[in-house]
């Protein structure tokens, strides 16, 4: 998969 | 970062520094579960792994930071100094019931599998229930000093300002992450209960009392 977008959350 | 993400995490910030304070003026950590206390530092600790491998920016390090150590403090605290005021008779959530679903879903539901990415996984899915044993301990107490619905409320309104941020993020930058939704979802819901006493007594000058 594609480097999570998630990861800049908290 | 947007306004509602930003705002989020100040909540969630104030949350913890209200819990602290709390705990500091009434010298005591009653009516604190000590259980939900020590899975928030399992949260926090397998999910910010990346410090170590991940930048991201200065706020991101010093939040994943102040999280880490914010949590591993209160826990520090409940087990010395305030130890005598916490009754383990009350707090009796059985943590494995959380722990165990938890672990399972993130081996199946994850964004690649690899050790940190199923970790991370688990931290959110962790981090969606965490709240269930504090609350099992007010719903067993049926009332709350107000100081910590205070510190209730804010963590409350840190996951529910979470969700515009989903959507703001959805329309601007047309990323979706359904882990973190659904598991977001979920923990805004199990708020919805005390939010409804909260508004109608607590915000009102009232004492926190869940009907009997």
């Amino acid at each position: 998969g594609k480097e999570c977008s998630h990861h800049d959350e908290l | 970062m947007n306004l509602f993400r930003f705002l989020g995490d100040t909540a969630h910030l104030a949350s913890i520094l209200v819990l602290i304070h709390k705990m500091h003026t009434t010298k005591s950590c009653r009516g604190i579960s000590f259980k939900t206390q020590a899975l928030y530092v399992a949260v926090f600790v397998t999910r910010y792994l990346d410090l170590f491998y991940r930048w991201v920016s200065l706020y991101n390090f010093f939040m994943k930071l102040f999280f880490i150590g914010s949590s591993c403090y209160i826990l520090f605290l409940m087990k010395t100094k305030f130890r005598p005021t916490q009754d383990p008779a009350i707090d009796t959530f059985r943590i494995e019931y959380l722990l165990g679903p938890c672990t399972v879903i993130a081996l199946i539901f994850n964004y690649k599998f690899s050790p940190t990415e199923i970790l991370w996984s688990f931290s959110i899915f962790l981090e969606s229930v965490a709240i269930l044993p504090q609350l099992f301990l007010l719903q067993r107490t049926g009332e709350a000093e107000t100081i910590t619905t205070h510190y209730l409320a804010a963590l409350g309104i840190y996951r529910a300002l979470y969700i515009p941020n989903w959507i703001y993020r959805y329309f601007t930058e047309g990323v979706v992450d359904p882990i973190a939704i659904t598991a977001g979802l979920v923990q805004t819901g199990l708020y919805i209960d005390f939010f409804y006493v909260y508004v109608t007594k607590v915000l009102q000058g009232q004492k926190f009392e869940l009907p009997a």
